[in-house]
């Protein structure tokens, strides 16, 4: 039970500290564990520096700072036993597109190192653009959803028209 | 093993027969708010058998089934199929004879729900071991459902420690 | 205390109510207080139906959809007592661009009705456009942040650059 | 009453002294993730007297103070001043004989805050009433943060009514 954490632990921060510095370009990042001896009853800290900033808790981070690093340490978790489907709803929302640029990279990596099929749910013009392929959902009937095969060129007027 | 397509039917705010084929590489999913996208989602980990009313945003499960709108009058079956490729032949022996594997669940109103694994009727508890084996189970960390995100920023560092129970 | 509550939510709800079909462009929404009998220690719940849907607890909506109700209400609870400030951090993250053009509608008219001034930050490419004037927080020198006015045509290079 | 201008020194990542004017009508603030946007919402909350460290994002108020990068040393003092219009006479007696006023929060490392009205030292209570008074206390629903409406929509019921006594 403890060892099997601790060896958890171990290879989840190994993958998250790798992640960080794909996601943010830089800077570095460390899990914790924090309140307890016993792994078993700790409670998971984070303790992330982005480039050129202090290291600090993730409380303190700004709000597109905290959303990159939980991404960075949900995609650590992946890697340790990558399922064949991986669905990503609407994470890139609090990103600016400096972070989304790095974020679509880092899912354009697992996709094309892996057998992983990749499914994103987004508002992003940036995201979209970066798709294989797109799919759009609509509700000419109110109340019933349609899918669509959307044309990436087409994005555009998908996303935002209700 | 490959997942392949998604067929709704009834589920949600698909009432009418609608198929998504799940293709390689990266497969993107837009719309305007409240279309229908996190209910493909839902959709999904539903037929791997997730068991929580709440973690599909409803009451009670049945909360699933299309409840109408002003036109059309509520639905009492909804139904949701996975389509996978077992070529690796690598989930559990009692489905492992198949290439192709079609995961059915079906729910109706004040009845519960119904398991079909190509065709055969199959216990919830077989098909969620049948997806968890493939590290894919209706909870897996592969599925970041719209709130995760922020749940795991808001969490108390207790409760956080339970996504490396997902990795151990 | 009680009747102070009671009319408070009278006061709150009425105008939760109007301020949700103009954010929604339609459809309709109440509050409702529930699980005791008494409403210092009733639950606030809200039950929402945007154009076209069946009326549903909050938590069945969208994400985007729960967003702009909350904002209703947020906003329904200023109204009872508008103060000479509004601040308003990165609310229109989840929303679309035709719920953010009726958000901008509605911050415009508080703004033109009443005497707030509004701070309204974002990094929706909409929202800018219907800004008075903008400033852009910047760092180039890391960890130092720099406010800077900007042209409301440079907006687009603002926000996403890091 | 109007709000004019925000002063910041040393108050977390805005350690050179800048000012924000808070003009009428709509002023939008943009910029990418962690350039501090945030950090100035934070720096009117504070100056009207917020008293939650957890608040402000930080463990104990003195995190509020600009803690270094890597050319620079940390600070030891952080100070905000927020400029108000006094026209309508509508503050509490104590301050209402002045047009304009000035409110300075400054707080130095391990003693603590202090305020000053117009040049003359005041309690935080008195700071926090101004503002009350003028509807806009700390935690007014008019100073919406980045993670509140999120917050309200998890919230349970009885959490969420929290919001009504703002408005009672
Ligand atoms: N049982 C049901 N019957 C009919 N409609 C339903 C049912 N359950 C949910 N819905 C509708 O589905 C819509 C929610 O869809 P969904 O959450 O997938 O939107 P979305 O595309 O993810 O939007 P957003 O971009 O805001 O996240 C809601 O408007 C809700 O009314
Ligand atoms: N005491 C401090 N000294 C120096 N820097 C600090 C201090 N406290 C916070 N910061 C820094 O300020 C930054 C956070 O800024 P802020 O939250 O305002 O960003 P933001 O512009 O709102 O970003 P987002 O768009 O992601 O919400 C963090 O990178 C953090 O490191
Ligand atoms: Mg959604
Ligand atoms: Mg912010």
């Amino acid at each position: 039970g403890r060892e099997r954490m601790l060896a958890a632990f171990e290879r989840v921060n190994t993958s998250f500290e790798k992640l960080f510095v794909r996601l943010f370009g830089g800077g570095r990042a460390h899990l914790k564990l924090v309140d307890a001896e016993d792994p078993l009853d700790a409670g998971l800290e984070i303790m992330a520096s982005p480039p050129g900033k202090r290291l600090q808790v993730l409380s303190l981070l700004s709000g597109g700072e905290q959303a990159l690093t939980a991404l960075a340490l949900l995609f650590a978790v992946f890697l340790t036993n990558p399922a064949p489907i991986c669905v990503l709803d609407e994470v890139d929302a609090p990103l600016d597109d400096a972070n989304v640029d790095r974020f679509c990279s880092l899912v354009e990596d697992l996709a094309r190192e892996g057998a992983t099929r990749f499914l994103v749910i987004t508002h992003h013009r940036m995201t979209m653009a970066r798709m294989d392929r797109l799919y759009g959902v609509t509700m000419s009937e109110r109340g019933v959803s349609q899918l669509v095969s959307v044309d990436l060129s087409r994005a555009e007027e998908m996303r935002a028209t209700a | 093993v490959n997942f392949l397509k998604l067929r709704l039917t009834g589920f949600k705010s698909f009432v009418d027969p609608t198929e998504l084929l799940i293709e390689p590489g990266i497969t993107g999913i837009v719309g305007p708010n409240g279309c229908g996208k996190s209910n493909l989602v839902e959709a999904l980990r539903w037929a791997m058998g997730e068991t929580s009313a709440k973690r599909m945003r409803g009451g009670e499960m049945d909360d699933v089934i299309f409840g109408g709108n002003t036109s059309r009058p509520g639905r009492n079956i909804a139904e949701v199929a996975l389509f996978l490729n077992n070529a690796d032949r690598k989930v559990p022996a009692q489905f492992n004879d198949f290439d192709d594997i079609e995961v059915v669940r079906r729910i109706e109103r004040g009845s519960g729900s119904f398991y079909r694994v190509n065709g055969k009727e199959a216990r919830a508890r077989d098909v969620q071991l049948l997806f968890a084996d493939v590290a894919s189970g209706a909870n897996s960390p592969s599925l970041v459902s719209q709130g995760r995100v922020g749940a795991i920023i808001t969490a108390k560092p207790v409760e956080r420690r339970a996504i490396l129970e997902e990795a151990a």
